[in-house]
């Protein structure tokens, strides 16, 4: 997290607001909702309070406007810029502003959700400035969450709490959203894939991509990708017959064509072959040297006939009666360049593609540039 | 990833680098000092979006600058 040069933030506990105009894409309870709601994120963590008030100035000057609407800072019709807020202070400080060029909405990931954007800027409006943490709100980056799930991630808490203390009523949340660290030596994986030349490691709510070309991962939210992707998912491969990379989430599964969510999908994991007794699986990977398709389930895996559409007879089998060396139940795993690497827990077993010996066993973060 | 050479793309990063990082019009002095401030300002942006801090506007680059965000600068001012 960041805050304003100088920590700026407001002298008083007690913070006014008023909702100076409404927009036109929500009935005005609607937007009521939404700020109050964005306000009481921050009020959950903090001793503020927060008082409305419905004439004269308040601390908090929130309004819709389109193009130039008074303070200097235009907006630019639809898209790009959202909403901006001012830092506390006299004046315009604290106010924030909803470009009212944006589709506002209260329920559906369409359009741009009032409360995420809200909450967001009333961070701005509080003393925090942008974030470079991406699972953070303060990002500045709009990224749709299921408003009934929200919870405030660690970076912002720690932030607003530097500014202004914990709240001495409630105890915080002990498990809020965190940003998974490539270089944890413990860390675990959910789920990898190749996709056209790129590497795809799947941990939470996020995915690091890594680029043959470059030793920097980039870290990204799920959501940000996909808004119908699920979080924590259990598995992907990339299908080279199919130029498809399909996403795994108990017994549902996603297909992707490039970066484009495949219409049709989610289907069920039957639909790929696979017997109904199974109910989720834990890894998969497209072998390149037989054309099959191997589906984990922990210690035990399938293999699926891509061009026959059909199941291998024989399986499941045990995973260490075919990758001699393995140890664990398989969590993820991938092949990529002649080597078949499959992740348990915090180790991935690094195996010849061909000839199925292990060559290494390295840290699941290999890959990641640590 | 290659460099990007469009006039268009161009115009977009550097709005996007007046706005969020302020960015300012190149001067002389820059200039014969050897210092390029879109460059610059180009790798404070893909430093602080964790992507390759190259200083060239590549396709990833633009990739962030196009999507849909909050106005307020990254660096404040």
């Amino acid at each position: 997290y960041t805050t304003f040069p100088g920590n700026l933030k407001w002298q008083s506990n007690s913070v006014t607001y008023r909702i100076v105009n409404y927009t036109p894409d929500l009935p005005q309870s609607e937007v009521d909702r939404a700020i109050e709601n964005a306000l009481q994120v921050w009020a959950r963590v903090t001793p503020l309070r927060f008082t409305r008030l419905y004439t004269g100035v308040a601390d908090i000057m929130i309004s819709f406007g389109r193009r130039d609407h008074g303070d200097g800072y235009p907006f630019d019709g639809p898209d790009g810029i959202l909403a901006h807020a001012f830092p506390p202070s006299v004046g315009l400080g604290g106010d924030a502003h909803f470009d009212e060029d944006e589709t506002f909405t209260s329920q559906s990931s369409s359009g741009y959700n009032l409360f995420l954007v809200a909450t967001h800027e009333f961070g701005h409006a509080l003393g925090l400035s942008h974030s470079m943490d991406p699972g953070a709100l303060m990002y500045p980056h709009y990224t749709y969450t299921d408003p009934e799930r929200f919870s405030l991630p660690l970076d912002d808490i720690k932030g607003i709490q530097f500014l202004y203390g914990p709240n001495p009523e409630k105890p915080v949340d002990p498990t809020p959203p965190t940003t998974p660290n490539a270089c944890d030596p413990n860390l675990t994986i959910d789920a990898v894939t190749t996709l056209r030349g790129e590497m795809m490691f799947f941990k939470n709510r996020f995915f690091w991509r890594v680029y043959p070309q470059s030793n920097q991962p980039e870290l990204t939210l799920i959501k940000s990708f996909w808004p119908d992707i699920p979080d924590n998912i259990d598995a992907a491969y990339e299908s080279i017959k199919a130029d498809r990379v399909f996403i795994f989430k108990g017994e549902k599964v996603w297909a992707l064509s490039g970066y484009d969510v495949v219409s049709g999908y989610p289907k069920t994991l039957s639909s790929m072959g696979l017997p109904a007794t199974v109910k989720r699986i834990t890894a998969a990977l497209y072998d390149e040297v037989s054309g099959k398709t191997l589906f984990f389930d922990n210690k035990y895996y399938y293999s699926y006939d891509e061009t026959k559409r059909q199941m291998d007879k024989g399986y499941p089998k045990l995973v260490e009666k075919s990758f001699v060396g393995m140890q664990g139940g398989v969590t993820a795993a991938l092949q990529y360049r002649g080597f078949t690497y499959l992740f348990s827990g915090s180790n991935m077993h690094e195996f010849s593609s061909r000839s199925k010996k292990l060559h290494r066993v390295l840290r699941s973060n290999y890959f990641l540039g640590c | 990833l290659p460099p990007l050479s469009s006039d268009e793309d161009e115009n977009v990063a550097k709005t996007y680098l007046m706005k969020f990082y302020d960015l300012t019009n190149e001067t002389d002095s820059d200039l014969h000092r050897g210092v390029h401030q879109m460059t610059l300002k180009l790798k404070e942006m893909q430093q602080f979006f964790g992507l390759e801090v190259t200083g060239v506007l590549d396709s990833n680059t633009l990739e962030v600058m196009k999507k849909p965000r909050c106005g307020v600068p990254d660096l404040a001012e």
